[in-house]
């Protein structure tokens, strides 16, 4: 799930 | 702030906010439709649909003090059925139409160049018009969706971590029930209701299990391009499922 935790761990601009 | 923090119309109010976009394909899909074309738009379109649930699941307030992979975990078991139920919610208005984007909607005879398609679409559309009797109202949608996500799976990784999304499970239905409140009904007539909306569920989670019985099946036939995160979140599925 790498795309996934990615998305998940990315600040919100 | 914790969820406990909010009063149910705060929550509403930031499950309102957190609502995602309305994803467009941004193609025309040229006649004759066919099962290669219908496959191709509407993993397109989940695929997209992914990247703004993540956004959306993010927004509810407490989802992301659970742990990370707690998140994934929860994220992976209930995307179809989130994706579902706002397909329903958008369907609801069209009689006898799927609504899969605003530039994008299959009647139930579209739908059945895709093989294994028709059965699907049936229970979708029923689950639409049930929708459609009960008057669902975008404030109990909302709740549902959440609830939907903090339902999907019950085994997290500590403790810790399930007593938290137990608090927030609390307060997303505090939200139902203060939403169902508001309208005029009898003390009876709104826990039926409640009743009503949370069996509701039961049928969302059956047609996404059929739904990602489909999808695997393409995938295995080759027929559908899958996407990075599509394809990861089917492939968690099948991992979980075996």
């Amino acid at each position: 799930h790498t795309k996934l935790l990615q998305l998940l761990t990315t600040k919100p601009e | 702030p914790q969820p406990s923090a909010l009063t149910s119309e705060q929550l509403i109010e930031r499950l309102m906010e957190a609502e995602p976009p309305g994803i467009y394909l941004m193609k025309d899909m040229k006649k004759p439709l066919t099962e290669a074309k219908v496959m191709m738009s509407l993993t397109n379109l989940a695929d997209k649909e992914l990247v703004h649930m993540i956004t959306w699941a993010k927004k509810i307030p407490g989802f992301v003090e659970l742990g990370l992979l707690d998140q994934v975990h929860l994220l992976e078991c209930c995307w179809l059925e989130v994706q579902m139920v706002g397909l329903i919610w958008r369907s609801v208005d069209h009689p006898g139409k799927l609504i899969f984007s605003p530039d994008l909607s299959l009647s139930r005879e579209e739908g059945s160049c895709v093989q294994g398609f028709v059965e699907i679409f049936d229970m979708l559309l029923a689950a639409t018009s049930r929708v459609r009797e009960l008057k669902l109202q975008r404030e109990e949608y909302v709740c549902l969706k959440a609830m939907i996500l903090l339902n999907s799976n019950m085994c997290l990784s500590s403790s810790e971590s399930s007593s938290k999304l137990l608090r927030l499970l609390d307060a997303v239905t505090d939200a139902l029930v203060s939403a169902i409140g508001k309208t005029v009904l009898t003390f009876r007539q709104q826990y039926t209701r409640l009743a009503h909306l949370l069996m509701l569920l039961s049928h969302i989670r059956h047609v996404s299990n059929k739904g990602m019985d489909h999808l695997h099946c393409m995938k295995m036939k080759n027929m559908v391009p899958l996407y990075d995160l599509l394809l990861e979140m089917l492939d968690a599925h099948i991992m979980h499922s075996s």
